[in-house]
C-alpha cells in the first residue's frame, strides 16, 4: 500500500 | 507472515509465559523489575489501540489480547498480590522509568510516519519498547544471583526482537514498498541494548556457571 502504511505486526 | 516473524512472536509469547509461570507458581517476583513490566504494559496499551477497530487476523487479535492481558496481570501480581508483592525488591528497582517515557513521547511527536494520534502512539510505543528493558538490566546488575527463569525471560525478550529484524529484512526483499525506518531503527537499538546481556548469558551457558552481570 502506498503512503499510509498499515501496521500488521505485533 | 514469515517464519522469522512467527518465531519472533512465539519467542515473545514464551518470554511472557515464562515470567507469568514463575510469578504464578513460586509466588515470587524476586529479580523482576516492576518498572520494566509497567513500561511494557504501556507499550502494548499504546501500540494496540486499533485492536477493536482494525481487524487484521484472528492470530493478530488473539496475540494482542495475550500480550495486553499478560503484561497487565504481571503488573497487578507484583503490585497487588499479597504474597508476590512481598518479594518485590523496590529498594533495588529504582530506575526512574518516567525519564524514559517523556523523551520517547517527545521523540514520537517529532518523528512519526503520520501526525495522527494513532501513528504518534505507534512511534511512542516503538521507542518505549526499545528502552523498556533498561530497568530490568540495571536490576540484574544489582542483584548478584540471577535466577534461571528471570535470565531466560530477558534472553527470550531480546531474542524475539532479533528475530523481528530478520523478519524486516525478509519483508524488505520480498514486499514492494515495505519500508518502516522508525520500526527498524527502534528495533535495532532495542536489540543492541541486549548485546552485553547476550554475551554474559552465553558465557554462563557455555561455562555452565551461574549467570552474573558485572556491576
Amino acid at each position: 500500500k502506498h503512503g499510509f502504511q498499515y501496521h500488521d505486526e505485533l | 507472515m514469515n517464519i522469522f516473524r512467527l518465531a519472533g512472536d512465539m519467542t515473545h509469547l514464551a518470554s511472557v509465559l515464562v515470567l507469568l509461570l514463575k510469578i504464578h507458581t513460586i509466588k515470587s517476583c524476586a529479580g523482576v523489575s516492576l518498572k520494566t513490566q509497567e513500561l511494557y504494559a504501556l507499550v502494548f496499551a499504546t501500540r494496540y489501540l486499533d485492536i477493536f477497530t482494525d481487524f487484521i487476523s484472528l492470530y493478530n487479535t488473539v496475540m494482542k489480547l495475550i500480550f495486553l492481558g499478560s503484561s497487565f496481570s504481571i503488573v497487578w501480581y507484583i503490585r497487588r498480590h499479597k504474597i508476590v508483592r512481598r518479594s518485590y525488591d523496590k529498594d533495588q528497582d529504582t530506575f526512574r522509568h518516567y525519564f524514559l517515557v517523556l523523551p520517547c513521547l517527545l521523540l514520537a511527536l517529532v518523528i512519526h510516519e503520520k501526525f495522527t494520534f494513532r501513528e504518534v502512539m505507534w512511534a511512542f510505543s516503538l521507542y518505549l519498547e526499545a528502552v523498556a528493558i533498561l530497568p530490568q538490566l540495571v536490576l540484574l546488575q544489582r542483584t548478584r544471583n540471577i535466577d534461571n527463569l528471570t535470565g531466560q525471560y530477558v534472553f527470550l525478550l531480546g531474542a524475539y526482537r532479533a528475530l523481528y529484524i530478520l523478519n524486516w529484512i525478509y519483508r524488505y526483499f520480498t514486499e514492494p514498498h515495505f519500508v518502516h525506518w522508525i520500526t527498524w531503527i527502534a528495533g535495532l537499538v532495542q536489540t543492541l541494548l541486549y548485546a552485553d546481556f547476550f554475551y554474559y548469558y552465553f558465557e554462563s551457558w557455555k561455562n555452565n556457571v551461574k549467570l552474573q552481570l558485572p556491576a
